[in-house]
C-alpha cells in the first residue's frame, strides 16, 4: 500500500 | 514606501493564476531583493515558492520590507481586468493597508485604471528546506510535461514519474485501465527549447497525488521550459526558470510500504 507523505516529513517547520 | 513597475502586467498575472487553485491567501514579500513568496496549500502536500528579482522590473523601490497578505481570488479579479500588454505598477505604504495596482494601456495612453486591494494578515506557516543534492533531473518543454500530466490524470489518481539514465517515464494506473508515456533523452540540436535533458546519477521512482501534479502544469505559460529534480524518497522539486528569478513548487510523494 502506498501513503501520502506530507512536507513536514522532509522539512523544518519554522 | 514600496513601488514596483512590471512592463507587461501578464508575467504577474499568469503567475497568480498559476497558484489559484491550490493556495487561498499568500504573503508577497517585497524586499530590495524584489519580491518573492512561498505557500504551503492546506493538506500540506504542495509548497509553491516564487522570486521576482528586481531585474524583473522596470523601476523598483523599497524603503522597507514589508510582507503584503493578499487573497489570490481577490487579486485575481484585478489582474483580470488589464491588457496583457498593460504597465502594471504596484503600490503600498509601509505602514498601510492597502495594496494599489495601477494599469497604463500602452497602446491607449489616456486610459489609467486604479485598483485598490486591501491587505490581510496571514499567519503562513514557514517551512526552512534543506538544501538538498537531487540524483536525477529531467528538464523538458513545459508544454509536453503539461500534455502529459493532463492525459494521464484522466487514468489514474497517482502518477509514477520514472528518471533513468536514457529517459524517463510518467505512468497512471486506476479503474479503467492504465497509461504510460515514455520519452528518451535527446538533444534537438538547434531546437534547444524542445530538448528532453535527463541528468540521472542514479535512477528515481517517485509516485504523487495526480491532483497536485495538475497544480504544477499550470504554471506552464510562464516558462517554455520546467525541471524536474527527484531524488528517492524525498519531494520532488519542480521549477520554471523566470527572466529575473524562478516560479517552483516542492511536492510530496506518494511512499509503499
Amino acid at each position: 500500500s502506498t501513503r501520502q507523505t506530507l512536507l513536514k516529513d522532509f522539512f523544518l517547520n519554522l | 514606501m514600496f513601488e514596483a513597475k512590471l512592463n507587461e502586467a501578464s508575467v504577474f498575472k499568469k503567475i497568480v493564476e498559476s497558484v489559484k487553485d491550490g493556495f487561498k491567501n499568500c504573503n508577497f514579500d517585497c524586499s530590495e531583493e524584489g519580491i518573492s513568496m512561498e505557500s504551503m496549500d492546506d493538506a500540506h502536500i504542495a509548497l509553491v515558492s516564487m522570486k521576482l528579482g528586481v531585474e524583473a522590473f522596470s523601476s523598483y523601490r523599497c524603503d522597507r520590507s514589508i510582507s503584503l497578505g493578499l487573497n489570490i481570488e481577490s487579486l485575481l479579479k484585478v489582474l483580470r481586468t488589464a491588457n496583457n500588454n498593460d504597465v502594471l505598477t504596484m503600490r503600498a505604504e509601509d505602514d498601510g493597508d492597502l495594496l494599489t495596482l495601477v494599469f497604463e494601456d500602452s497602446s491607449n495612453p489616456d486610459r489609467i485604471s486604479e485598483y485598490n486591494l486591501k491587505l490581510l494578515n496571514i499567519d503562513q506557516e514557514h517551512m526552512s528546506i534543506p538544501e538538498q543534492e537531487y540524483t536525477a533531473t529531467v528538464t523538458l518543454p513545459s508544454s509536453e510535461y503539461q500534455r502529459i500530466i493532463r492525459d494521464l490524470t484522466q487514468l489514474g489518481d497517482s502518477i509514477t514519474i520514472d528518471a533513468a539514465k536514457d529517459g524517463v517515464r510518467f505512468t497512471a494506473e486506476g479503474d479503467i485501465g492504465s497509461g504510460s508515456v515514455s520519452l528518451k533523452a535527446n538533444t534537438n540540436v538547434g531546437e534547444d527549447e524542445k530538448s528532453i535533458d535527463i541528468a540521472v546519477e542514479e535512477p528515481v521512482a517517485l509516485g504523487f497525488n495526480s491532483k497536485y501534479l495538475t497544480q504544477t502544469c499550470k504554471a506552464a505559460p510562464l516558462a517554455p521550459r520546467v525541471s524536474l529534480n527527484m531524488c528517492k524518497r524525498i519531494p520532488i522539486f519542480i521549477s520554471y526558470k523566470l527572466q529575473a528569478g524562478h516560479f517552483s513548487f516542492f511536492l510530496a510523494p506518494q511512499i509503499s510500504e
